[in-house]
């Protein structure tokens, strides 16, 4: 494939060498005739320059416009795009007229990414909140232990304490 | 009806007709500009001849004459190379994506889906707080057993520290304690009771 | 009608990465 730049000068080129060739000096000394026969060699010579300098004109117009537009770097680019996507054949998406319509796959991506972000920290805290629920479960099972031993511990206490007294009554009998 | 090329004008930033147009105007008025030229040469050749017949006047219609016949020749040239520019140089093919639009195809969405997934976006965030909240509750249940579970320990351990008095006369728990208590007592008795006969 | 299309087109370029950036700025103050 030939380069968009290198295309736009041989456009140019032909556009230049059909246009000189279409006023060719036969045409040109036709309309001048009279001048002609009269200094045919002016003729031939003020043809020459007409034609150089409309060439040199046209083409130092083609590069002011590269230039005024970085016009081969743009079109450079664009070649390079077209070569990337020359696989493809089916047409592709162009702007709806709709930006709210156009916006929302040009947002997709973030929103989606918000999106894992905030379930990867769901689902983290999730798995924290579970763990933690376990360690309370675990302590709510220990505080019930340690109340049973206190429990068993104090029974055992004013069993003794009972029987103390008991005793005691027994004694000072 | 006019194709505004509006995708063209998206990456040049300009419109590929404007362009074409601005090339064709500058072209025409260097013909216009080239053919003034030659006209005032040979106006001023003449001028340097004696005698001659040849007025402006002819001058100037040789001139329209071969500048009509360019300015056709031109038109046809030039419509020839903008159909070509339009076509080759200054077209997105159709197939063909801007990388700015890259997404379009990479993520396509619709409103629907857009608005579903920020409905999604805003429960999650829901569910995120809830679950620091929660992460709260936990943490201030956990700081609360922590509190209670020292108290019981502590109650543990006074009950650890009546043993180890009793362990201290040497009984290892306080029943042995006070049944110790009794014999001793009991001894006492006896002792007592012995020292009471013999002073009889 | 061209100006109208290179203003249109200028904004079809430029005002998606415009928002862009705002969504993100967003996206960011709400996760912070």
């Amino acid at each position: 494939t030939i380069s968009r730049v290198k295309l736009l000068d041989t456009m140019v080129d032909t556009f230049l060498q059909k246009l000189v060739a279409a006023g060719s000096y036969k045409r040109f000394s036709d309309c001048y005739k009279r001048f002609y026969q009269l200094q045919p060699d002016m003729t031939q010579r003020i043809y020459d320059k007409f034609i150089t300098q409309l060439q040199a004109s046209i083409r130092e117009e083609i590069c002011e416009i590269k230039e005024e537009g970085n016009l081969e770097a743009v079109l450079n680019s664009l070649d390079k795009i077209v070569e990337e996507g020359r696989d493809r054949k089916e047409p592709a998406w162009r702007p709806s007229g709709i930006p709210e319509k156009d916006l929302c796959s040009i947002m997709a991506p973030y929103f989606l990414q918000q999106r894992d972000t905030l379930r990867h920290h769901v689902q983290k805290q999730e798995a924290k909140n579970r763990q933690l629920a376990d360690a309370i479960l675990a302590g709510r099972k220990q505080v019930e232990e340690l109340q049973l031993q206190i429990q068993a511990r104090q029974q055992a206490f004013q069993a003794l304490h009972r029987e103390q007294r008991e005793l005691l009554a027994v004694l000072r009998e | 009806s006019v194709d505004p090329m509006t995708y063209e004008a998206q990456f040049f930033g300009f419109t590929p007709q404007t362009c074409m147009l601005r090339i064709y105007i500058a072209f025409q008025d260097y013909l216009f500009e080239v053919m003034q030229a030659v006209e005032q040469v040979i106006l001023k050749k003449l001028d340097g001849i004696p005698g001659c017949e040849i007025s402006p006047v002819q001058i100037r219609k040789c001139t329209e004459k071969f500048l009509c016949f360019m300015k056709g020749r031109f038109d046809n040239l030039f419509g020839k190379m903008e159909e070509l520019f339009l076509q080759l140089i200054l077209r997105i093919p159709p197939h063909i994506l801007l990388p700015e639009d890259k997404c379009q195809e990479s993520h396509p969405c619709s409103e629907e889906e857009i608005q579903l997934l920020q409905q999604e976006i805003e429960q999650l965030q829901e569910k995120y707080k809830t679950e620091l909240r929660t992460r709260e509750a936990l943490l201030a249940e956990l700081e609360e057993q922590k509190i209670v579970q020292a108290k019981l320990r502590q109650t543990l351990t006074l009950f650890d520290e009546l043993e180890n008095v009793g362990r201290d006369r040497g009984t290892n728990d306080f029943r042995e304690g006070l049944v110790f208590l009794v014999q001793n007592s009991r001894k006492l008795q006896n002792i007592r009771d012995n020292v009471e006969r013999e002073s009889k | 009608f061209d100006e109208i299309i290179v203003d249109l087109t200028t904004k079809r370029k430029q005002y998606p990465r415009k928002i862009l950036e705002c969504v993100i700025k967003t996206i960011k103050a709400q996760h912070e």
